[in-house]
């Protein structure tokens, strides 16, 4: 059913949720029911996701295949399916989708253990990226709370910030492919320069 | 060196000795004066003449308190082809990041603030205020739940006669969406991204208040103090809060397309979702 959804949505409209002048016991309360909605909402949006992207179905879609997940702790730069090692032959499928009624230029940020990959768009192009250093700061909130609210040590550190422009239709989407970089094609990300000035 | 420029498009900022100091947009030829910094107001204890602490539903600061790092802060700067960022460690709790992006012309800042230490038994409720010289004359705009923003003038209400006792708390309003000045030539815009406090204490300035952590019940129902902490075994701590404001400087008249097509992007950012893929068929 929806409703853990409804109740979410609820929740993120009443008073007390929105100022946070409710007691403790009711905040986690507050923050359990957000979640279980939020898993709720994530599941329908995958499905609904592989759907779209689906070309071999009929318009009824009754049974997807693709299993997209989301992050919703990219905020603290943890997000398992962006962690992990492409090895040749293995590809991670960014889909990236867009609500708004007008076409968007944005830029996406994603964590990512290594340094070596390539990012394409749905055409095969090779897509301009740039590497930024992930700094302990970001590791340790990281940390903090994947142990406090997951309960689960948050595994190995991604070292990289891969960040890389995007074009998106109008209540569209649009896809992207992170694939290890081969050595003989060009168009790897750029490393981000880093410097820091002297205290006084 | 001690003054580093940011930004590769259109916009740049200067930081001078690790603080910002000018906002320059080659475009439209905005070129002015920007000063940020934090500051914390301490809770009232309710120990006064009124018995009202500061708590979840009354602001009542007890004097303000300027988070002045000591010396120059150094800043650890990254450079590329599509962004730019500049980062502060602005003191033990507060860590900020103003990020530039190629094409776009405004100043994204991500700050990172807690856990406020309460070791000195006093509640804080932190605040940054960003500086301009824009002549704003006891104005500013506060959005209303994201829908028409609102004018607010200093220490007055159009609807009766303000006497006031509470100079801060009584010229705070909620920001939603976002918080503007004027004058004659300028308009200075911040968007937010999450629902924060907000206000313009003196012309040219606006505030928002990034995060609260109090030690006293304000007696108006909620009946414990706002302290919440975040236990990881048996380490708690307070929390940590961490988000994103925008900062745009137009010629007046310029912002108001900004402030809306902005906002609606930073409430409904895109959508990412993942899956892996294995052979040649990625497409």
């Amino acid at each position: 059913t929806a409703d853990s959804l409804g109740d979410a949505l609820a929740i993120a409209q009443h008073h007390d949720a929105v100022t946070g002048t409710e007691k403790q016991h009711v905040a986690d309360d507050y923050s359990k029911r957000l979640s279980i909605g939020y898993v709720e909402a994530e599941k329908l949006v995958a499905s609904s996701l592989a759907c779209l992207t689906d070309t071999t179905s009929n318009s009824k879609c009754s049974n997807p295949s693709t299993n997209f997940e989301q992050c919703p702790l990219l905020n603290i730069s943890y997000c398992p399916p962006s962690e992990v090692e492409l090895s040749q032959g293995k590809y991670l499928v960014v889909l990236v989708y867009n609500s708004l009624g007008w076409n968007r230029e944005d830029v996406i940020r994603i964590p990512v253990i290594s340094a070596s990959v390539i990012v394409r768009d749905s055409k095969g192009s090779i897509v301009e990226s740039q590497l930024l250093p992930i700094l302990n700061i970001s590791l340790e909130i990281r940390k903090l709370h994947t142990m406090a609210y997951l309960g689960i040590s948050p595994g190995v550190n991604p070292k990289f910030w891969l960040v890389f422009p995007v074009s998106v239709p109008p209540l569209g989407f649009s896809t992207y492919i992170i694939s290890s970089a081969e050595k003989s094609v060009s168009g790897h990300p750029v490393m981000s320069t880093t410097y820091e000035t002297h205290e006084s | 060196a001690s003054v580093i420029e940011v930004g590769q498009g259109n916009l740049k900022l200067v930081f001078n000795e690790g603080k910002m100091s000018h906002y320059l947009n080659s475009r439209n030829s905005v070129n002015t004066t920007i000063h940020q910094s934090y500051i914390y107001y301490p809770g009232d204890d309710g120990s006064g003449a009124d018995y009202q602490a500061s708590g979840a539903y009354v602001f009542r600061p007890n004097g303000t308190f300027p988070i002045q790092p000591s010396g120059q802060v150094p800043l650890t700067v990254m450079r590329g082809p599509i962004l730019e960022e500049v980062h502060q460690q602005i003191n033990p709790w507060i860590y900020q990041i103003t990020r530039l992006y190629r094409g776009r012309e405004h100043a994204e800042i991500e700050f990172i603030v807690g856990p406020i230490p309460v070791d000195d038994e006093v509640g804080k409720e932190v605040v940054t205020q960003i500086t301009s010289n824009v002549r704003s004359e006891k104005t500013f705009y506060t959005d209303s739940n994201g829908r028409d923003f609102i004018k607010r003038i200093r220490d007055y209400r159009s609807d009766w006669d303000l006497e006031v006792n509470q100079p801060v708390a009584g010229n705070y309003y909620p920001i939603n969406l976002g918080i503007y000045m004027t004058d004659n030539t300028t308009e200075f815009s911040v968007l937010v991204d999450r629902s924060v406090g907000g206000s313009s204490i003196l012309d040219g300035q606006i505030e928002l208040m990034l995060h609260r952590r109090l030690l006293h019940d304000d007696g108006r129902g909620v009946a414990e103090a706002l302290n919440e902490t975040v236990c990881a075994h048996e380490d708690c701590t307070g929390l940590i809060t961490a988000g994103k404001f925008y900062v745009r400087i137009d010629p007046l008249g310029d912002g108001a397309k900004w402030r809306r097509s902005q906002g609606q992007e930073v409430y409904s950012p895109l959508l990412i979702a993942f899956s892996e893929q294995n052979g040649a068929d990625w497409t």
